[in-house]
């Protein structure tokens, strides 16, 4: 049975999309069948792996029209990783999921009959605590929290992780979070060290070993449509996120 | 009557908050009588501005108890500036609203009594097109934009203008786009020279000429509940949010 993984955080920007998409190359390029959910209307993951075409079904079509996501999902550019592309019409969803029965289950139920055909499922949250991010942390076994190295990004975890403790209690008791991931370390900056150094002795067990160093070919690589191992496999960046990967899968 | 402002965009971390608390603190400093509105269940603009404590009344008890606005404004470290603080009982009212009469107007017209009050009111909005979103934008005059100079924001802007119009058309017609303003530019790198470039070409009258530099000091200003006229005046992220409020104003 696949394992699913969703990337969350409410606070925005704090490199979900770009931890999701890395991430699940990395499981794909070592030869694990691995599907990528795009759960934000943003479609940043779409497009992040250089998907602009709009595909003839979405996670849209499969939330709010009920197709099985078999039919919605699509091949990419790396072997053995598939892709439920997102489209703005998902915004759509936060007013229309609120009126459902069972509406934080909506994602795990269509995701129940296809998860044992992939090795891992990875699904790309928007920036809130919404229903759409309520549905990705139902569906999901473990949970992977980006933490930017800045003030805010700080303040916010302790919100995110009171929420997964009610998911927990109400609706996902499997849930666990598999670890929090330092993003956009600044070696510059005190300010970046301090966050490190705060969310480590906060978490001792739970934060990766791994910091994802700020790399300007990260935040390049998605305006090629390319993941960083096919953008710039040489950079740090890249390094960094093959290290990530390899912890990911250490950790199970 | 006070010119209400919403900054916004659904793109995450593009520096809405940083935007929204520094401008509003410039024109407070110039004299005018400032409102700031915290729509974010993050709270990030209250923490920002260094408050902690409970507030005995927010946004939440505005927008889902019916307070009186006036029983949540606050003042601040800033003279002449006031504030409605957030809390994270907010993300309660992304489920809530769906389901209420005039759902998008909620806001809007909880600040009728009182815009007259102000000559500014600033509304920090959440990084969605949810309602919480939608209720800042019909309460809204103009709209400040915050661009962010990567790939991905760039991308984004395209669905937060449709969603705009799609609200002039139906909501408030009276919602004009105050401007553009480019935020992290990091004059090291051609990705920020570039989206800078596609940005202006686009939409030339509409984007601001100040771009906000990508300032350590921006990121550190908020661990210290400071503005960045308090934290570090001298900086440059200072000197550019002084520039932009002075083309705010000279806007209207
Ligand atoms: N380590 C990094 N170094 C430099 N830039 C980065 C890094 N990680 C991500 N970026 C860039 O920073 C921006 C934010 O990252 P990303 O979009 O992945 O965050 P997010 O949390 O998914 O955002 P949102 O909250 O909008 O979904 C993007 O432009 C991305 O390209
Ligand atoms: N010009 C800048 N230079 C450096 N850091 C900045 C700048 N502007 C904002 N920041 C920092 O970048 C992060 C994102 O900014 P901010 O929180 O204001 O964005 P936002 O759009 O409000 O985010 P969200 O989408 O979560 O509401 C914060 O940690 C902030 O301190
Ligand atoms: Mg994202
Ligand atoms: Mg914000």
């Amino acid at each position: 049975l696949g394992k699913t993984y969703a990337v969350a955080n409410q606070k925005g920007g704090v490199g979900k999309t770009t931890t999701c998409i890395n991430t699940a190359v990395c499981l794909a390029e070592a030869g694990a069948t691995v599907l990528l959910i795009d759960l934000d209307p943003q479609c940043n993951a779409t497009h992040g792996l250089g998907i602009h075409d709009n595909p003839p079904r979405n996670v849209y079509d499969v939330i709010a029209g009920g197709a099985p996501v078999e039919s919605a999902i699509i091949g990419s550019q790396v072997p053995h990783l598939f892709l439920v592309p997102s489209t703005p019409d998902l915004a759509g969803a936060e007013v229309e999921l609120p009126l459902r029965d069972n509406r934080e289950f909506v994602v795990s139920q269509a995701l129940q009959g296809i998860s044992s055909d992939f090795d891992y499922l990875f699904i790309d949250c928007p920036p809130s605590l919404s229903l759409l991010t309520l549905n990705g942390l139902v569906a999901a076994d473990k949970l992977i929290i980006p933490v930017q190295c800045e003030y805010y990004a700080l303040e916010g975890l302790g919100q995110l992780l009171s929420t997964v403790a009610a998911i927990q209690d109400n609706f996902n008791p499997n849930l666990r979070i598999a670890g929090l991931v330092m993003t956009m370390f600044d070696a510059r900056t005190n300010l970046s060290s301090q966050v490190v150094n705060q969310v480590r002795s906060h978490f001792p067990e739970l934060t990766y070993k791994t910091v994802i160093p700020r790399n300007i070919r990260l935040s390049e690589a998605p305006s090629h449509g390319k993941p960083i191992s096919r953008y710039d496999p040489t950079c740090a960046g890249s390094d960094a996120y093959f290290d990530l990967a390899t912890e990911v899968v250490e950790r199970e």
